[in-house]
């Protein structure tokens, strides 16, 4: 796995054709909210426990 | 019939006046364990059929001695319904007689993902007319596979199971931090950190995580004998491949509207979870439906 390879899925998954480029300041105001992480932290953990079978 | 576009189609129901046999194969310890089923083969001993037979069915052109043979598995649900999945199908013809050939290396995966204990393998053998529709050739009828009690256990189905050790054939789980990756290394699942703080794109953008252990697979695999080779030429060299993955959940940042607001998305096949040797062009097992 590159980071281009990661990159495009990322875009893919977003449906955008570039990485976006956002302003220092904008990040430093930016909170993540509890729910946002609450759904993080679930699909961290199912990511764990499912497996997806390939060849 | 209500579109102009579409003409109305009748149809019709053409019974195939199959004749159906059913094959109970016990299985149970019949596949090593840490083993790879690399092909099943099911062996039908077409019996001859015998000239006068041949001779009050009439003359049979070459194309109408033909009968279609189809072989499914056949699933006995919990509930007790029952569920086939099309395996092969091949035609005979009604001139030869000798071993006919199937390939039920799926039927044999299927059952395998059945739950413990698990039933028989139930294999449906059914022999149709080539083409349904009244004017077809009754050869079908003259078809038949000896059975089980033939005189002599001669030409009795039998059931090939051609498995490849995995202890010697496949991969070694993790590969040992200490030993350097050489040529020599047998397929492992080596630790491999993305860093996303190090990659310019991702700054700003990606919130979480800062980086993860996405994992690869490195080393080779024992191919085998080219007695093997030579008996499965449509299997390519066997390589060692991510059999199982896992997603990557993130949180980026999204521009909306001027105002910026993060979301969480998740990234398909990101981390490897388990390397395996394969062949290439191997049989990718279907899952087993409800």
């Amino acid at each position: 796995l590159t980071g281009e390879q990661l990159l495009g899925s990322l875009l893919q998954q977003l449906q955008l054709s570039e990485a976006p480029v956002l302003d220092r300041a904008d990040m430093e105001e930016l909170v993540i909210p509890a729910h946002v992480r609450a759904q993080y932290v679930t699909l961290l953990q199912r990511s764990h426990g499912d497996r997806s079978r390939g060849k | 019939r209500f579109s102009q576009s579409f003409r109305e189609v009748a149809g019709r129901f053409l019974a195939s006046e199959a004749s159906t046999h059913l094959l109970v194969f016990g299985m149970e310890q019949r596949l090593p364990p840490n083993s790879e089923l690399v092909q099943a083969v099911l062996r039908l001993f077409q019996e001859p059929v015998p000239k006068a037979t041949l001779h009050r069915h009439g003359r049979l052109s070459p194309r109408s001695a033909r009968a279609r043979v189809t072989v499914e598995w056949l699933r006995v649900r919990d509930d007790g319904s029952n569920r086939t999945s099309l395996i092969d199908s091949r035609l005979v013809s009604v001139h030869e007689s000798g071993w006919k050939v199937f390939d039920v290396t799926e039927a044999v995966n299927f059952w395998q993902q059945l739950s413990r204990p698990r039933q028989p393998l139930l294999l449906q053998v059914s022999v149709q007319r080539e083409h349904p529709g009244p004017l077809a050739s009754g050869a079908h009828k003259l078809v038949r596979f000896a059975s089980q009690g033939a005189p002599a256990g001669l030409g009795e189905p039998q059931l090939e199971l051609h498995t490849l050790d995995l202890g010697d054939y496949g991969a070694q789980g993790d590969c040992d931090p200490e030993a350097p990756v050489t040529e020599g290394t047998r397929c492992c699942r080596q630790e491999m950190y993305i860093d996303l703080q190090g990659m310019k794109w991702a700054d700003n953008w990606v919130l979480e995580p800062p980086g993860f252990l996405a994992y690869e697979c490195v080393g080779t695999c024992q191919q085998p004998p080219e007695a093997l080779a030579f008996k499965w030429p449509f299997l390519g060299p066997r390589q060692c491949i991510a059999s199982e993955t896992a997603s990557l959940p993130m949180i980026v940042s999204i521009k909306e509207g001027g105002r910026t607001r993060p979301q969480v998305v998740s990234l398909p096949n990101m981390r490897v979870q388990k390397c395996s040797c394969a062949s290439d062009g191997a049989l990718v097992p279907r899952g087993l439906q409800p």
